[in-house]
């Protein structure tokens, strides 16, 4: 464990409060894709079935059933409980494509091709990419609430500094993770266009507005 | 190589 990752691991934690106090607070999932929630709680329940199979320590196990807990949580409010705030006119991205390349990929790369490897692949591809209908659907009503934007700039911000945390690991172990290096990388550019926005508006106290 | 590979992050 490094000072990035843990920041890392302490924003992804954030991120996901943060959504659940914007969605309790006001009432509503506006604005929220449930696309991008959806293939968030994909990302988790195939990335962490190693629950079953690997012990690595109380952090990682608690953490990960926190993440797929919450997700699957989040995927009823706005299915059920706040179903009425939710616009799917605005949620039209095309996730058949994302998912549909995500396998693509992670039947080419993966460590091993056995089930468990090939589903880790995949969770890694489709989360750089999950985003993606979130940021659609900001780009179609051209503003956010403000608390939408620190949900989004946490999300994204944690696999920025992931990528800190794999130098580090790179330099200080040796250890190297090439499909999440370059599925992080990905994942991180995606957001480019939002952190500038992030920063030279809502960090300046004004609303989240696309140019 | 491939069963050195060792998932600990999140």
């Amino acid at each position: 464990m490094n000072i990035f990752r843990l920041v890392a691991d302490l924003m992804h934690l954030a991120s996901i409060f943060i959504l659940l106090l914007k969605i309790q607070k006001t009432r509503s999932c506006a604005g929220i894709s449930f696309k991008t929630q959806l293939l968030y709680a994909i990302v988790f329940v195939t990335r962490y079935l190693d629950l079953f199979t690997t012990w690595i320590s109380l952090y990682n196990t608690i953490m990960k059933i926190f993440f797929i807990a919450s997700s699957i949580y989040i995927l009823y409010l706005m299915k059920y409980k706040f179903r009425a705030t939710y616009d799917p006119i605005l949620d039209t991205f095309r996730i058949e494509f994302l998912l549909g390349g995500s396998v693509i990929l992670a039947l080419i790369f993966n460590y091993d091709f056995i089930p468990m490897e090939i589903l880790w692949s995949f969770s890694i591809f489709l989360e750089s990419v999950a985003i993606l209908p979130q940021l659609f659907m900001l780009s179609r009503t051209g503003e956010a609430e403000t608390i939408t934007t620190h949900y989004i700039f946490a999300l994204g911000g944690y696999r920025a500094l992931y990528l800190c945390n794999w130098l580090w690991r790179y330099i200080f172990d040796g250890h190297v993770e090439v499909y999440a290096w370059i599925a992080g990388v990905i994942q991180t550019a995606l957001y480019s266009d939002f952190f500038y926005i992030y920063y030279t508006k809502v960090l300046h106290g004004k609303k989240f507005e696309l140019p | 190589e491939k069963k050195e590979h060792k998932k600990d992050e999140l």
